[in-house]
Formats: structure tokens, sequence, C-alpha cells
């Protein structure tokens, strides 16, 4: 099943927070492609020990869900970097 | 993963912890020795060294904040992001850590919904050092909050993580990439309280005195908490009387620089005038600064104009800031700020109505009262009076050292507890040794009494 919009919405702020994603452009408000996001899950999904499907299932949010550290996993160029 | 980005270019790295959990169930100094141990992990194989420092320079500030900090990096309540820091810099904020104080710190905790302070510790202390996330699942640099990873004194870093900081900082000189160093108890660190868990059943070593059967050596208020002594061993009691650990610790491991064949002590007491804690046993007597000896130590009693044979007792009386030493039958007034013997002493006991004329110890608490000590029992004296409260005297285990009526008589009636449920009690000073050799104790753990 396609994950409910506030799933999603979570796993691009998720994504996005934590490096997987550049940040929106404040300017252009310019929303993510679907191969950019399935691929930032996919990254996602790999670092955290997951099947990288690139979907944003159960076992995804789950793992997004869980308690962690507030520095980002990669740098992604564009993202806001701790330092 | 990302390369580091950044390392520091000094080896000697102060911390301090300058703000602290608000409504945590750990205590300052639980915390601190926390922070230390989580840092020692890291310094333990490389050639960094950390420093407690107080001031405000610390190049690793550690905070406890709630929400939205000013760093940027606003915490999110419960769950979410419990923790960050900064990566090694010049920036003014390199190296700093702070953890959500919207979280339920634990530590050695069996509540499965805490988060261990000590494993996050690690973590983000590796980020300080400037280490970045790494996928690795034995790694503690995974971004994702693990769980608790045992004890601290005895925590070893994964390999991972061993070779990503040798990376950057190399080898420390005494540790082989395979050896563990052996720890060192040279260093000033904060005491780890072995914090009381919830086993019901806890072996008991037969050298290792029972807490609730004691009549105790020494009992002494230090920095504002107390302490009671017996043989080897000591128990602490935090400000507000919450008992550290149901085990003793013991004496040697603590006070560092008292001998280590030494099996007792007579007397202890804070030094009002500098807050030096004194050891006092047989002719001689100890000078410590916090849990270290001073340098000269041990010294003759006879330097307090005592005469040999040592003392049962001393502690210094709130009302006129004065000494007070107790041996036998008599006692002695000493002033500390002068560093003289009052003249006239020493004097036949008791100077207080209704206490014993000897005394195993004695000291002053923070309600402004003094505590005379002598087998199982305790006697009240309130603030400047010169008699015994009445309802005195009272159970000293029962009182100070969260112990049931039943424990109060003896280990042997626990287990009888336990099983049985007799209820029989033994007189005060009636205990059969025999009838503890079951090398149990059987402890609730949640007794609040005095608590």
């Amino acid at each position: 099943p396609a994950p409910r919009t506030e799933d999603l919405s979570l796993g691009v702020e998720w994504l996005s927070r934590f490096g997987y994603l550049p940040p929106p452009d404040p300017v252009t408000g310019q929303l993510q492609t679907q191969e950019e996001l399935a691929k930032a899950i996919a990254a996602m999904q790999r670092f955290g020990g997951l099947e990288a499907t690139g979907v944003l299932d159960e076992a995804t949010l789950k793992l997004m869900k869980t308690p962690r550290c507030s520095l980002p996993d990669l740098a992604v160029p564009g993202a806001r970097r701790k330092r | 993963t990302t390369p580091a980005l950044t390392k520091w270019n000094k080896r000697n790295l102060s911390w301090r912890v300058r703000t602290f959990p608000r409504d945590s169930s750990l205590g300052r100094d639980t915390v601190r020795a926390l922070m230390y141990y989580a840092l020692k992990v890291w310094s333990d194989i490389t050639p960094l060294n950390f420093h407690e420092v107080a001031g405000s320079n610390a190049d690793i500030q550690i905070d406890f904040s709630k929400a939205d900090h000013n760093d940027g990096y606003p915490f999110d309540g419960p769950g979410g992001t419990v923790a960050h820091a900064f990566f090694p810099g010049d920036h003014h904020t390199a190296g700093d850590t702070h953890f959500d104080d919207d979280e339920a710190w634990t530590f050695r905790s069996s509540d499965a919904h805490g988060t261990d302070l000590f494993a996050v510790a690690v973590h983000e202390f590796g980020h300080a050092i400037g280490l970045t996330h790494i996928s690795a699942i034995q790694s503690i640099m995974r971004p994702y909050y693990q769980g608790p990873v045992g004890d601290p004194l005895k925590y070893d870093l994964p390999y991972e993580d061993k070779v990503r900081i040798w990376q950057l900082y190399g080898v420390r000189e005494s540790v082989s990439p395979t050896a563990k160093p052996e720890a060192t108890e040279t260093d000033n660190h904060p005491f780890l309280p072995e914090l009381p868990d919830n086993r019901t059943t806890v072996p008991l070593r037969k050298d290792v005195p029972h807490r609730c059967n004691a009549n105790f050596d020494a009992v002494a208020q230090i920095r504002g908490e107390a302490f009671f002594f017996k043989g080897k061993y000591f128990w602490r009691l935090t400000r507000d009387r919450h008992l550290v650990s149901l085990q003793p610790a013991q004496i040697h491991r603590f006070w560092r620089g008292l001998p280590l064949h030494l099996d007792s002590v007579d007397a202890v007491y804070e030094r009002t005038s500098d807050h030096k804690i004194v050891f006092f046993k047989g002719d001689r007597y100890w000078v410590f600064k916090d849990n270290n000896v001073e340098e000269g130590y041990p010294r003759p009693v006879s330097d307090f104009s005592l005469p040999p044979g040592g003392i049962d007792a001393a502690f210094s009386w709130a009302h006129n800031d004065k000494t007070y030493f107790f041996k036998d039958h008599l006692y002695w007034r000493y002033d500390d700020h002068a560093r003289r013997m009052d003249p006239g002493y020493p004097a036949e006991s008791p100077l207080w109505r209704g206490i014993p004329s000897i005394l195993d110890d004695a000291m002053r608490w923070s309600d402004g009262a003094s505590y005379f000590f002598r087998g199982k029992d305790y006697w009240k004296v309130l603030d400047s009076e010169l008699e015994a409260a009445p309802g005195y005297p009272q159970s000293t285990a029962k009182d100070w050292l969260v112990c049931s009526d039943l424990q109060a008589d003896g280990p042997e009636n626990e287990v009888r507890a336990e099983g049985a449920r007799t209820g029989a009690r033994s007189r005060p000073g009636q205990h059969d040794e025999s009838r503890s050799d079951s090398g149990y104790e059987v402890c609730s753990c949640t007794s609040d009494a005095s608590s």
C-alpha cells in the first residue's frame, strides 16, 4: 500500500533532517521528486541495516521513530551541517 | 559514511557539566561520574586526556536542555532526538554536548522505557572528538539508540570504533591495538555509585558486613552526605538520606591513600575550617582533600594534643563550631580554626545528658542536630540542646540504613522472614553469628524508610 500522507510528510522531514535529502528550497519551495525520495529512503534503509527497497514501509517508519542522535548521518550537499 | 571533518589539535581537553537534568532520578554526582566514564572510554585507547574543570572555559561543555536551546538544533520532547554534540574545531561551541532534558535518563535501570545516559554519552563524546555516524551494526556510533551497553567501568568499545578513532588520533602509547588498558586508580574522578537494582537475592560475601546488623566503627557527615564505616567498608547516604547502594563500598577504593591493609577506621569528621576530611585509626590520622590523601600523612594524633591510643569518635558541634573527640569515658574540645585544644580538657563524658558515655561515633547533620551512635542505636540532640531528644535511642539500621524491623535484627532474620515469615526477633546485641552464614541476604530494595 502507498504510504499515508502524514507518514510521507514525516519521512521527508526526517530524511532532510538527517542528511538523506537536501532541504526544500526556501525560495521556490520545490518539492522532492519521487525518484530522489526513493533514493533517499534506500540510503536511509542501507544505513539503518534494512533492506534497501526505497519504499517507505512499516519497518522504515519504525526505524525513523526510534530515538536517535540529532546529528545527520550523511553530509548532503546543500543540507545544513552541524559543523 | 562521511569522513571526519575535524579533530582536536590538542591532546588535553577539559570538560564540565554546566547544567544538570532537572527532574531526573540521577543525582549530580552520578551524572558527573557517567560523563567521566563515557569520556574515559575514548581516552583509554587514544592519546587524549580529559579533565573535569569548574570554570566556563571547558572545551566540552555538557548541558541538559529542553526544546529550543538556541543552537539551531531544538530537541523534540521524549523520544525522537535525544542528544547531539558539536565536532571539534575553533568555534566556541566545538565539543559541546547537549542532552535532551525531556528524556527519562537512566543508569543501570531495569526500566525499558528510560534512556541510558552512559550509552548516549559515549556516542556523543565520539562526535565531540570527531567521529561521525557509521552504519556498522556493532558500532556505538550508529545514530540510533540501542539501549544500555553495560557497566561503565567495564565497557569496551567495538573494534570499528577503535579503528576509526585511532585513524584520527593514533593509539595511546600504553595500549596495544588488541589490549584494553589496566584501569588506573590514581586519577581524581567522580564516584560512580552502585545504584540499587531490582534483584531480590544477592550473594553476600562472608567478609562483607551487613548494614542492618552492624554497629559502626565511624559515622560522618561529609559534604552533606552521611558515611557509615564498618571494617574495610562504608555505606553512603545522599543529602536526603537516600542510601546510594545496599552493598557497601571498600574504603580504600574510594578514599585513595589509606593503607590497603587498613582493616577499619576509628573516627572520621569533616573539618569545618577547610572542609578537609580527617580519618583516625589508632595513633595516626590522615587528612583528605576530597577523596585523595594530603601529602605527609599519616601523622600522629599528638598533633591534636590527644594522647596515644587514638579516639573512638569525633564530630564538629554546629552550636559552637568546635570539634569534640571522645575516648572511653573522656572527651576533648578542639578548635579547628586555631588548630589547638581548648584548655581544661579532657573532661568526663558525657557532655550531653541521655547519651552513652562511650560512643562509636557522632556527627552533625544538615538538620542542625547532632547524632550519637553506640552499638545498634543512635541518639539525637537538637541544635544547641544539652540533652538527647525524647524518644531516643532509635535503631540506626532502621532509620539510616533502610532496614526493616526484621532486617535490623540481622540477615538471618531476613532469610527467615522470606521463608517462614516467623517475625521472631532477637534482642539487640544478641545476634547469633552462626545463623548469618546462609550466604545470602534478601532485600526488597523498595523500603522507603527515611528516604
